[in-house]
């Protein structure tokens, strides 16, 4: 079977970040196939920050969610 | 686990839930059984209860919907994105949708609505995906019978709501703890080059190009295996891997099962009265496979399928420093590891000693 990044621990970062301000709701994947949701919603957060649109948890783009955000409204909440 | 972001929560404790649609897929009166017990299920470790109503805005509105379904999270067809559940709050807050395009079942095969809708209503109670294998809350889904959640999913949502007073419920096991100075092993086998350790329901893939272990539930990757296995060896001549468990065995090229099995362990020529295989363990220089059951061990010849005579033999005799019994065993180059309780033995296979003994979670980098 393939091998997977080690960016588990990333990408449920990058899930609660994209819950919290693109509003993301939680999901379940099935065992068969990968989604494209949370590529969708990085491609909005990446044409937000005028990173370059990869819908790819990037290392620019996981920096980008790093940063202290100010004054944005919480979609979540 | 993990809780939603500020920890999100429901104000009280007396929470309401309206089915607005139906999937064609169940009878109407199975999707209302699957829907009620998700909600048992949450209920019986919480002081949460969960009122449904026929009309009206209730707290949790629970719909079936293909593709755009008016909240700007699409679903993606078959298979991928199964549900999706909005954390606590008012509005869409708490709101759960399952993907219509997937085929919902109340059995094993394809999706079980139950299991599903208790992940989702984890969500919508304010649980986020944890990511301890064989949780509930873990982001993929995997068939599984009985009560669903581990007590990783009962720390979180009592976090977020306390216990129940009123009743005591057995979780599922625990994932296990590869740092556990007490970790031991059922089952130890290569994979054409990679290293799979059996434990419990999981299984640990170690990759060279992994930097850290894998942990998987059994049943995710072989829906065939069951449950927990007590034996496993490669034969890399046949390009085959050896699963044991109880009286049965199966076989593996690659990840993919192999037709035909499982057979009986004893058509291998054991007798009878082995009810179950310790270790197993091939040795490529000798085409043999040594058998462990108890304090003895068995020698296959995999080159003639039949079992050598003069067998079986004490594990103590011939493997001096190891000690009476084998959890699970593996050969590299000359060496033999032996596994047994959370000790691993490496035994010169040509000079016939033990050379060192360490913990046995000491090949999961701990």
């Amino acid at each position: 079977v393939p091998i997977p990044g080690d960016e588990t621990d990333e990408r449920l970062q990058a899930e609660k970040y994209l819950s919290r301000f693109y509003n993301l709701p939680a999901g379940l994947l099935g065992a068969r196939k990968s989604s494209d949701v949370l590529q969708t919603k990085l491609k909005e957060m990446q044409a937000f920050f005028n990173l370059k649109v990869t819908g790819k948890l990037d290392a620019e783009t996981f920096d980008t969610m790093k940063l202290p955000r100010c004054g944005v409204p919480d979609v979540g909440e | 686990y993990n809780v939603s972001p500020r920890k999100l929560k429901w104000p009280n404790n007396n929470l309401t839930f309206r089915i607005e649609n139906f999937t064609p897929d169940m009878k109407k009166a199975d999707v209302e059984r699957a829907i009620r017990q998700a909600f048992n299920v949450w209920a019986s470790v919480t002081p949460l209860t969960f009122k449904r109503l026929h009309s009206g805005i209730a707290d949790i509105m629970i719909s079936f919907a293909a593709r755009d379904h008016g909240d700007f999270n699409s679903f993606d067809g078959p298979n991928g994105l199964l549900a999706h559940a909005y954390a606590p709050g008012k509005g869409i807050g708490g709101d759960t949708h399952f993907d219509e395009d997937e085929n919902w079942t109340k059995e094993s095969n394809d999706y079980n609505l139950f299991l599903v809708a208790t992940h989702e209503f984890g969500h919508a109670l304010g649980l986020e995906h944890s990511r301890e294998a064989g949780s509930l809350m873990f982001p993929t889904y995997s068939y599984s019978p009985g009560f669903p959640l581990s007590e990783d999913d009962i720390d979180g949502i009592q976090e977020l709501y306390g216990p129940n007073p009123n009743r005591k419920v057995k979780p599922k096991p625990d994932a296990p703890k590869k740092c556990d100075p007490m970790l031991s092993f059922d089952a130890i086998t290569e994979l054409r080059g990679e290293t799979i350790l059996f434990k419990d329901r999981f299984y640990w893939r170690i990759h060279p190009q992994m930097p850290e272990p894998e942990l998987t539930l059994i049943r995710s990757t072989w829906p065939a295996l069951p449950k927990e296995v007590d034996a496993a060896y490669e034969n890399s001549d046949k390009d085959m891997v050896v699963i044991f468990s109880g009286i049965k065995m199966w076989a593996l090229s690659g990840y993919d099962m192999v037709e035909g099995y499982p057979k009986y362990i004893h058509k291998l020529g054991l007798p009878k009265k082995v009810r179950e295989i310790d270790a197993a363990v091939h040795i490529p220089e000798t085409g043999k496979t040594l058998l462990f059951t108890d304090e003895q061990y068995w020698s296959y010849d995999e080159r003639t399928s039949t079992m050598d005579v003069g067998f079986p033999r004490a594990i103590e005799l011939d493997f001096p420093g190891i000690g009476k019994e084998v959890d699970a065993a593996v050969y590299d180059s000359g060496t033999l590891y032996f596994f047994h309780d959370y000790m691993r033995f490496e035994y010169s296979y040509r000079s016939r000693k033990v050379i060192s003994i360490v913990r046995a979670n000491s090949i999961l980098n701990c």
